[in-house]
This record gives structure tokens, C-alpha cells and sequence, in this order.
């Protein structure tokens, strides 16, 4: 996974928070299940 | 609570030369994210990554990063890719033209001069 950075970015006076991390593994939802 | 956005991200694969940057994100974010925070938050990425590779000399100012800096694109059925308009929601962008139940994958290059 490598660690996940977590940036919070405002824009038209709206924050949100996005996380990335290096590898999808483990860090998106297993959609075949 | 506000449901969550996966997406991948990638250089464009004609606009952005091949040795500027290749590296392919894997982001999550809320549905009220729009466009122009994407933007924003990867011209902040690459600005600290180039802040990490420039120490010392000439440090690239954070107040200068914009969401003009980069277009953000999404291929269509037709493989065109489409430029995504700044104020769309990521909610709204994965309802009207990802539709499928897979991570978002866009597409980011450098704003054109116009």
C-alpha cells in the first residue's frame, strides 16, 4: 500500500479531503466480491 | 455520510510528453468533490513533489497552485476523451459518463495557454 497521503483542498469555499496511496491493492474496495 | 469516490488518475497519453510525469494515482475522495478540487489537489501533489526534488533552490510557492493549472479528462465510448467542465461533482461525472461500478478513471494534462 505505501503510505497514504491525505490532502485537504479547498475550492469554491468547499474543503474535501482526498487520500492516494501508491498501489490500488488493499486501498480500493475488492469489487468482485 | 457523504458516499466515497475511487479513481485513477493518469497523464494524458498524448498531450502530457512522456518523461514529464508518468505516475498513475490512485485517489479516494468524497462525491461532493468537484473538478476543479481535482485539479487543484494534483497541481498541489505535483507542486510538493517538485518542491521534494528542487530543496533548496527556487522552492515551488504552494499560493500559486490553481485549478487552472490542469484539464482534467474522461475517455468516452467512442475512446475521444472529453475535457470535464470545473464545477461537475465526481458524483455527477461517474453518473453521466463513467457508469460503471469501477474505480473513475481520468486523465489530467497541462491547461493550454489560450
Amino acid at each position: 500500500l505505501g503510505d497514504v497521503t491525505v490532502t485537504d483542498v479547498t475550492a469554491n469555499s468547499l474543503t474535501v479531503t482526498f487520500r492516494e496511496a501508491l498501489v490500488a491493492e488493499g486501498f480500493f474496495r475488492d469489487r468482485s466480491l | 455520510s457523504c458516499s466515497e469516490i475511487e479513481l485513477v488518475f493518469r497523464p494524458h497519453p498524448v498531450l502530457v510528453e512522456k518523461d514529464e510525469y508518468s505516475q498513475t494515482r490512485y485517489v479516494k475522495t468524497t462525491a461532493n468533490a468537484t473538478v476543479d478540487h481535482l485539479s487543484k489537489y494534483l497541481a498541489l501533489r505535483i507542486a510538493l513533489e517538485e518542491q521534494q526534488k528542487s530543496i533548496g533552490n527556487n522552492p515551488v510557492s504552494l499560493e500559486e497552485v490553481s485549478e487552472k493549472q490542469y484539464t482534467i479528462y474522461i475517455t468516452t465510448s467512442g475512446g475521444q476523451f472529453t475535457t470535464l467542465n470545473g464545477s461537475l461533482t465526481l458524483e455527477l461525472v461517474n453518473e453521466k459518463y463513467w457508469k460503471v461500478s469501477k474505480p473513475l478513471e481520468l486523465y489530467y494534462a497541462p491547461t493550454k495557454e489560450q
